[in-house]
């Protein structure tokens, strides 16, 4: 379902260039369940941001379900993100002023689903990561944790086929970290491709495959569980 | 040189109340170095906003240096943050529209030195964990694990006696992290008091002691290592 080629990211900052990406190639089947690790610093976010349509490289093609990305306008970019990926943000992005319920009902707003399907899909949603009983807090009224989880919650709402997670357990305690990680293989489960960027060994053991980022370039492409 | 007793924390949100602190005594000596666990929600950030004086309690006592803190003004709880105190947050804290090199030079501002001075100590700051090459970049040019190197550069510029690190290598790999935690044995080496909070038993584990929060209370309070 996912396939880049030669994907290069430049950053030119004055007379200097930073490569986060160095020409990356990587194939993922629909219904796989990819984890991704690496140095801090090595790409891996950027990686992702492609993956999720949100950044374009400077060079390389990325082909998701067979359609060329760097083909799509940006309204079809946009339709794209709402209806077929789930993308949980390292440093969450949730807007400040709303508050969980409504951060996770907002890619609802394009589905078609009605005032009353909206608040209860995105009620079950901060359910299903623990976070019933804090549905009317803003971010700031959240501890670490929690607006992790609202990011995850948000990130699921629209039922997406492909789940782009970067760091999603970064700011758990082992049990709440648990509970989404049996999540997670709940959804592969289903049937969904989940991709999971992660520093912790025991997350990325949980996948059917592991890749390694260094400096910009897959280095490493094997099974989970040797980790 | 830390003192609370009975620190409650009460959030007020309409008919609701949320205790986030429910009556926490913390003693910690000086040059202690102590970890803080404990699940997602439970308190461990806010109490770390009472010990980094950012916050007051709703009751309670907290005594610094022997001196209650309830009784400073806020000219003189600054300067016993800007001095005493290096806090580095969950959420990093930084100014997005200034370089890695102006974040952590701000702290020196309030200490006297000159300009060059302030630019050799934060540049050394940031070489120590590991962003020589990164310190022309505002945050939204780094990474994750780099944003939140650059926040533990900025608490660590002023020389503080005591540093407060909450989550501190929640977005670094394994390597990195494990340079953090030689530091931060350097740093107690050195004599300071050193408080982490940690979702990572290895983390928690290089303190000599641990203690666990749960629900707005401190529930055990052991020795580190035999996490
Ligand atoms: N806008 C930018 N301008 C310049 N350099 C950038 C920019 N964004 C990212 N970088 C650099 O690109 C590299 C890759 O960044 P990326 O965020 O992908 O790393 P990462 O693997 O996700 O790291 P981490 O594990 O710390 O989150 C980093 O070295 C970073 O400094
Ligand atoms: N401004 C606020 N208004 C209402 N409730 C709040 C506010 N700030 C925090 N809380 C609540 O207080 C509790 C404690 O928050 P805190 O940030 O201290 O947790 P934590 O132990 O640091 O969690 P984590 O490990 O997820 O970072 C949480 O349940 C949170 O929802
Ligand atoms: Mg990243
Ligand atoms: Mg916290």
């Amino acid at each position: 379902v996912i396939e880049t080629r030669g994907l290069i990211k430049i950053y030119r900052m004055g007379p200097t260039e930073v490569r986060a990406l160095d020409g990356v190639d990587l194939d993922v089947r629909r219904g796989e369940y990819l984890s991704i690790m690496g140095p801090s610093g090595s790409g891996k976010s950027t990686l992702m941001n492609m993956l999720g349509c949100l950044d374009s490289p400077t060079e390389g093609s990325y082909r998701l379900d067979g359609v060329e990305v760097s083909g799509l306008t940006d309204a079809e970019l946009a339709a794209v993100r709402n209806r077929k990926i789930g993308f949980v943000f390292q440093t969450f992005n949730l807007l400040p002023r709303y508050t969980a319920q409504v951060n996770v009902e907002l890619p609802l707003l394009y589905s078609g689903a009605s005032r009353a399907e909206r608040r209860r899909r995105a009620h079950e949603a901060l359910q299903t990561v623990g976070l019933g009983d804090r549905t009317d807090h803003r971010p700031n009224e959240l501890s670490g944790g929690q607006r992790q989880r609202v990011a995850l919650a948000r990130a699921l709402v629209n039922d997406p086929a492909i789940l782009l997670a970067d760091e999603p357990t970064g700011n758990l305690d082992t049990r709440v970290g648990q509970e989404i990680l049996r999540l997670f293989d709940e959804l592969h489960a289903q049937g969904r491709t989940v991709v999971v960027v992660t520093h912790d060994p025991e997350v990325a053991a949980r996948a059917e495959r592991v890749v390694r980022v260094v400096d910009g370039r897959i280095v490493e492409d094997g099974p989970g569980a040797r980790f």
